[in-house]
């Protein structure tokens, strides 16, 4: 997605060989118009899917996982780290792994909002290990829900979460795929 | 709002006497349709006041404000209530106290995002103490910018946050005002 690129090549910052900051439209910071785009493509490319719901997790996936609802109008569920006021039972739940803080935390979706009829699409901001989009797959999957695929918006293609879980038959549908990030410069995947 | 009134009325479930559960379009799934026209709401209220950025606060914030910023066509920042991976120095930091939990924890901006130019509208789920829309305020008025006023989805009337907070001087614009969750009904208080 050219824009996209544009923008993480303008306004990104390389932190090392292995994280990419773009806090000033995505993470921390959001551009609206250019998650509009982002919802649009997302949703050109699962249209024919019969997606019935999207599902994301808090709160970088929140803004991609919206405007994609919007344009295929559905609802977005995100899925919650933490227990909240609201969100204590009834639930879904698959663990993360980070290898960063080298600790696992659950995930929890309620079981209300996600039925065996339900065709869903996950969406994240970032696909690095995997962790967070095989937690997301497992709880959906719980709930006898199909998931027709994943959209990612950046993907980094030189760690091991996109093939593994594109070995595992989903459909993983990434936005910019950064090849590289040594010497302070991004580097995209050519578009196949 | 009406829209989202008979939304409330419809799939609200009432807790207790002080606690509405909106699950199903607002906390954890959402309904992006509703999510736009509650943006086009705020967007209309505040059209003349030049707003420049949008401050909002992880998770629940975020959906509401995205679809406010589109339609303004202005950034939209959340606070992080958690260091991130690229969220970690160089922080505008406020204090929030949880009357619930009983415990108190930062809420944090980039000094990055705001300037002593930017006019700024907060933007969140619910209002019900205000501890955390006053943080967001405290927080964005460290920077130097101006709060020209905030957008809340749903203002629990019967508790204080709504009052202290215009006693203060903050224009508070909220699409529903809930006067009481008692006998489990939800009560609005009458359009002004
Ligand atoms: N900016 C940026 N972020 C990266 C990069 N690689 C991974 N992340 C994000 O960092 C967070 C790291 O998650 P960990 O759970 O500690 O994962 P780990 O196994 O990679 O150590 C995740 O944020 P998250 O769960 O999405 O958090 P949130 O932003 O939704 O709060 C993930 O999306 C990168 O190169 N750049
Ligand atoms: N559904 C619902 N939520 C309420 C109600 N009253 C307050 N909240 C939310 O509950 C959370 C409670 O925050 P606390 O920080 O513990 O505040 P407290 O002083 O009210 O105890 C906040 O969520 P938050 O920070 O917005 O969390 P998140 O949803 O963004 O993760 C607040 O918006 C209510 O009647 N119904």
């Amino acid at each position: 997605m050219k824009m996209l690129k544009e923008k993480i090549q303008k306004e990104g910052i390389v932190l090392s060989d292995t994280v990419l900051k773009v806090d000033t439209f995505l993470n921390h910071q959001i551009d609206p118009q250019l998650m509009q785009e982002i919802g649009k493509e997302f949703a050109a490319r699962f249209k024919d899917a019969g997606i019935t719901k999207i599902v994301t997790i808090e709160s970088s996936g929140i803004a991609p996982a919206l405007m994609t609802g919007l344009i295929l109008d559905v609802p977005v569920i995100f899925a919650r780290k933490r227990k909240s006021l609201t969100l204590s039972d009834n639930l879904l739940t698959a663990t993360v792994y980070s290898f960063t803080k080298q600790e696992s935390n659950d995930i929890s979706v309620s079981k209300d909002m996600l039925h065996e009829e339900d065709v869903v699409l996950l969406i994240d901001d970032f696909l690095a290990n995997g962790q967070a989009l095989k937690g997301l797959n497992d709880l959906v999957k719980q709930s006898g829900a199909q998931v027709a695929g994943a959209g990612i918006v950046i993907e980094k293609g030189f760690q091991t979460g996109g093939k593994e879980i594109r070995a595992n038959g989903l459909r993983v549908e990434s936005l910019a795929i950064v090849e590289s990030l040594v010497n302070g410069g991004v580097v995209f995947a050519e578009e196949s």
